[in-house]
């Protein structure tokens, strides 16, 4: 819920959220693969 | 939190008033959700201009893409965008008196609140923490709503005319001289609107050649009054009295530009409560600094008129200071007195002054007489003129729920701005989607409330605006303090850093 | 855009949009500084300097509708802080992208002219100057 919240997401419409979503799990993966690399 | 110093010799009790700063992690994420919302916002714009989406919109038809454009479509952004969202939290409609409880008509939203359906269900017994009702008089029983009844009847509803004309009753008589004695003044005049006792008055007070002072949280009916005055406006800091002396100064030193002829005449428009902010004028230091430069004083009493002074009278009676100091007294009926319409006071030249000069008084119907009618009576009633202390008691109890309400707010860790008297309690949400949880987790608790966001407050600084009334009963008051702390705790909205009291 | 925190959460901005180009694994690091100058300037140039008016009703009867956001920043009043902090900026971030970049005469020009993109919309002497 705090999530929802403090992203704003909270108030778009679930296909909306899920591209939000979508987004940043890719470009999470990305930092954490990326960061593991170079460690 | 900035407690700005005052000249406490001025001053016949304390004037505690805090505006706790923004935390900035709070501020940083505020933006980083208003940006990712502004950026879904253009995704859905780009789908509404290719067609992929169905634009609910009003825009022109195809035929008229040649005129001018009637919607200007950038600054619809944030309607459509954003506001459409969430705005399921605003303009409810109620099917009771907006007293200290009211009932909520239930809709639902099949579209994401493009449209609404009635349900047909009635929420009962809601606790109205939204409405401005400060002495408790918006209710349809009592001695203010029979007198109502036996005017509507002996009146009728409407008054076809102008004050000018056959729209010039007794009953606007005897309520123009009771409003005077009420404040204090030598005369007064009564209008059927509160804006428009700004807006179309201010333009008949000051002209070209004059310099308008505003407060740059001043209410927009008198932000469009000075703009159709004509006159040179410049505004101060909120409340800021360094600002305002500053600006002072250097229209006395200067004069007007180019020309450096001394203004006509300096007027400073100020309000009594700021109803978004939850302040009170430094009355006593407007006043100190209008006599020094000899400027006119503007005091616009829309909420603090009965809501503010042991005696009710507004801000004059709050810090007892003189009525014939301030120049024109304004105010508005709305919030104290369960009725509408605004009135002016002050010396009777003035006054004759309006009523031959007003826009108002030439051009608008007056005021309905039922309205008059419910008006007297609440007035009587607050300066005890009824044979009862109905009225004392409604001030005293007012005044002991909004310091009740507020203390306890601060303990629970809430943000909240404003003076420790006012009896509107801003308590500051910030994030934009917090916005809309608080409302509607309120209304599932069966709290009505009222929430204010971007841009009608700063970005940073969105709100829940709760106004206290003296109807409210102390177990109301913890009723709703109960379900604050918890949509508080469940939204994490307790940013404050201050030592809990 | 100067209110409390605007200046951190715009640094921060371009700070993520940096490690989020870094993490893209087949891409260089000379590029990556480069893409973060350009999407930026891209980003300052649209918004600032390309979109006119409010995305919200203001009471000034339109007055602002014709104006950008940098013209209308602080009433139009010059070499105010938020318009110096938003002029030297992207110098800073031009500065850094071509140290990372090496001095490469390709990603040189590029990133002079996008630099020069937003730069020259900031001069006083173009306020209001279609």
């Amino acid at each position: 819920y705090q999530y929802l919240l403090i992203t704003g997401i909270y108030v778009l419409e679930p296909w909306e959220k899920s591209i939000f979503n979508t987004v940043l799990f890719t470009m999470v993966a990305m930092v954490v693969y990326t960061s593991y690399v170079f460690v | 939190s900035h407690i700005v110093g005052h000249n406490a010799v001025l001053y016949n009790k304390p004037f505690v008033e805090s505006f706790e700063e923004t935390p900035l992690l709070v501020a940083v994420l505020t933006y980083m959700g208003y940006g990712i919302l502004t950026l879904f916002g253009y995704l859905r714009d780009f789908l509404r201009h290719w067609k992929i989406e169905k634009c609910r919109v009003a825009s022109e038809r195809d035929e008229q893409k040649d005129f001018v454009p009637l919607y200007q479509d950038f600054e619809n952004f944030y309607t459509r965008n954003l506001y459409m969202r969430i705005r399921d939290n605003w303009n409810r409609p109620i099917c009771s008196v907006p007293g200290a409880k009211m009932d909520v008509v239930e809709r639902v939203t099949h579209d994401y609140n493009w449209t609404f359906e009635h349900t047909g269900t009635v929420l009962k017994n809601v606790i109205n923490m939204g409405s401005y009702n400060y002495l408790g008089f918006a209710e349809n029983t009592g001695p203010c709503a029979d007198s109502a009844a036996e005017a509507t009847v002996k009146y009728g509803v409407g008054v076809s005319g102008t004050r000018h004309e056959i729209g010039n009753l007794d009953k606007h008589e005897e309520l123009e001289k009771l409003v005077a004695r009420f404040l204090g003044v030598e005369s007064s005049m009564a209008f059927g609107m509160g804006f428009a006792t700004n807006s179309m008055n201010i333009p008949s007070l000051a002209g070209k050649g004059c310099l308008t002072l505003s407060d740059e949280l001043n209410h927009a009916s008198l932000v469009l009054g000075a703009r159709l005055s004509g006159s040179t406006i410049r505004v101060f800091k909120h409340n800021n009295m360094q600002s305002l002396e500053k600006l002072l100064r250097d229209a006395i030193v200067h004069g007007q530009p180019r020309t450096h002829r001394p203004w006509k005449k300096i007027v400073i428009l100020v309000e009594g409560i700021y109803s978004m902010e939850g302040s009170i004028v430094r009355l006593p230091e407007v006043i100190a600094l209008k006599k020094k430069y000899k400027a006119y004083l503007y005091l616009d009493e829309a909420h603090s008129i009965g809501a503010l002074g042991p005696r009710g009278r507004g801000v004059v009676d709050y810090f007892g200071v003189d009525p014939h100091d301030v120049d024109i007294m304004m105010g508005t009926f709305t919030k104290s007195f369960g009725a509408s319409g605004g009135y002016i006071g002050g010396k009777k030249e003035l006054i004759d002054y309006l009523r031959t000069h007003s826009h108002s008084a030439i051009y608008a119907t007056s005021m309905s007489p039922p309205v008059a009618q419910q008006i007297i009576t609440s007035m009587k009633c607050i300066m005890g003129e009824d044979g009862t202390t109905l009225g004392q008691e409604r001030l005293r109890q007012l005044s002991e729920n909004t310091t009740y309400f507020r203390r306890r707010l601060h303990e629970m860790g809430f943000i909240i701005y404003g003076n420790e008297n006012s009896p509107v309690v801003p308590l500051m949400l910030y994030m934009p989607a917090k916005i809309g949880a608080f409302g509607r987790e309120m209304l599932k608790r069966n709290i009505g409330i009222v929430v204010v966001g971007f841009p009608a407050t700063p970005i940073i600084e969105s709100r829940a605006r709760f106004c206290v009334s003296a109807a409210h009963t102390k177990d109301m008051l913890d009723t709703a303090l109960n379900a604050i702390s918890e949509v508080g705790d469940l939204l994490q909205l307790k940013y404050s850093r201050r030592t809990r009291l | 855009m100067n209110s409390r925190g605007m200046w951190l959460a715009y640094l921060l901005g371009i700070g993520l949009l940096h490690v989020i180009l870094l993490s893209i694994p087949f891409v260089s690091v000379s590029v990556v500084w480069t893409l973060t100058n350009l999407i930026h300037n891209m980003c300052m140039y649209l918004l600032l300097h390309t979109v006119k008016g409010t995305p919200f009703e203001t009471p000034d009867q339109g007055k602002a509708r014709l104006l950008t956001h940098w013209e209308q920043m602080d009433y139009g009043v010059q070499f105010t802080a938020s318009r110096k902090f938003l002029t030297i900026t992207p110098i800073i971030l031009y500065i850094l992208t071509s140290f990372y970049t090496k001095y490469d005469g390709v990603h040189f020009i590029i990133n002079t002219f996008s630099l020069l993109s937003v730069l020259i919309p900031k001069m006083p002497q173009l306020h209001g100057v279609r």
